[in-house]
């Protein structure tokens, strides 16, 4: 495991800070952030997915009311993928929702997707070595988030009660007298919130429940045969 | 960093005048007087939960005016959060699909 990764320094990778103002759709973000990540890693080329093909094709129809980041992952495998952003762009809380997602072409796809072991060490070295994977945590300390990395404790952010999901993008360790090991976290609710839209959480600590669902999509190379190996920046 | 640096607290003027930079910043208006009353409230309210998580964090991390500053707790919570899930997800440990990965 590298000591510092961090994927938005790698071109393509990560998209643009969202924001998905006054819709529930944390899980769908998470899980466009994962595929597009994964896709700029393997495919070397930059997509913006659709997040609205995700809310309206979720199983229960009604996206914006919240979801798992599993459901996005199954919604892409029964369409055979995701249509871009530009294509199908996002709305969010709209009165009048179906699924249009026959009527768009799919710019990416996923094999299947994982859940890691809730394991720390793990989670950095996949990061690492394969790419931006969703977590879920307890989103109670991010309210009056200004800046900085947070390390609470189970008893001000209990890890058991996993309300938001996010993209994990990268760690590292602070430059304080007292090195603090670090997540980088991008969150979707645009970019004048926390520092540019992302935020960071203690490394180590299972910090407001980082390690309970671990998951992410699997992107294979277009062709199997030895490809050029693209590593996180550090 | 003024509120904070002040004792025994910011007075009404202060925090109003911190509640208006707070709307400019965030481009919020209210219905009417009751409703602002009540919002103000509940950002003087937030600053103060602000402070404390400033004092119980062991990290570095700065906590205070956001754009969630005028909404309590729970109001945060039904808007920005999704159910939580009970348990682990449903059968996670196997795999979607097919083993075999096809290669078109």
């Amino acid at each position: 495991v590298p000591r510092t990764c961090d994927w938005r320094k790698k071109s393509g990778v990560i998209s643009s800070v969202k924001d998905q103002k006054d819709c529930k759709c944390c899980w769908a973000m998470a899980a466009a952030g994962n595929i597009e990540a994964l896709w700029g890693i393997k495919h070397h080329q930059s997509v913006e997915l659709s997040v609205q093909e995700l809310l309206d094709c979720h199983r229960c129809g009604n996206g914006c009311e919240g979801g798992f980041v599993w459901d996005a992952f199954i919604t892409v495998l029964n369409n055979s993928g995701l249509a871009s952003e530009k294509d199908y762009p996002y709305q969010g809380n709209v009165r009048t929702r179906k699924c249009r997602a026959k009527e768009h072409k799919k710019v990416a796809w996923i094999q299947d997707f994982i859940m890691l072991p809730d394991c720390e060490m793990n989670i950095a070295r996949y990061l690492a070595t394969e790419g931006p994977i969703t977590v879920t945590i307890n989103m109670k300390q991010l309210q009056q988030y200004q800046t900085g990395v947070i390390k609470a404790t189970s008893s001000n952010c209990d890890p058991r009660l996993v309300d938001h999901s996010v993209l994990l993008v990268g760690f590292g360790k602070s430059r304080s007298r007292h090195s603090i090991p670090y997540w980088i976290l991008k969150n979707s609710w645009g970019a004048s919130w926390g520092e540019k839209g992302y935020f960071r959480l203690h490394r180590g600590s299972n910090a407001c429940g980082i390690t309970k669902y671990p998951l992410t999509a699997r992107v294979t190379h277009p062709v199997k045969r030895k490809q050029q190996q693209v590593s996180c920046p550090p | 960093g003024s509120l904070r640096s002040q004792d025994p607290g910011p007075q009404p003027l202060e925090l109003k005048e911190v509640f208006a930079l707070f709307q400019t910043q965030y481009n919020r208006s209210y219905l009417n007087p009751a409703e602002y009353a009540h919002r103000l409230n509940i950002f003087a309210h937030n600053l103060a939960r602000a402070q404390q998580q400033q004092e119980e964090d062991l990290g570095t991390a700065k906590f205070g005016v956001t754009p969630f500053s005028d909404l309590t707790e729970e109001e945060f919570s039904q808007l920005y959060g999704h159910p939580v899930a009970a348990g682990r997800a449903p059968n996670m440990d196997r795999k979607v699909g097919s083993d075999e990965w096809s290669e078109s």
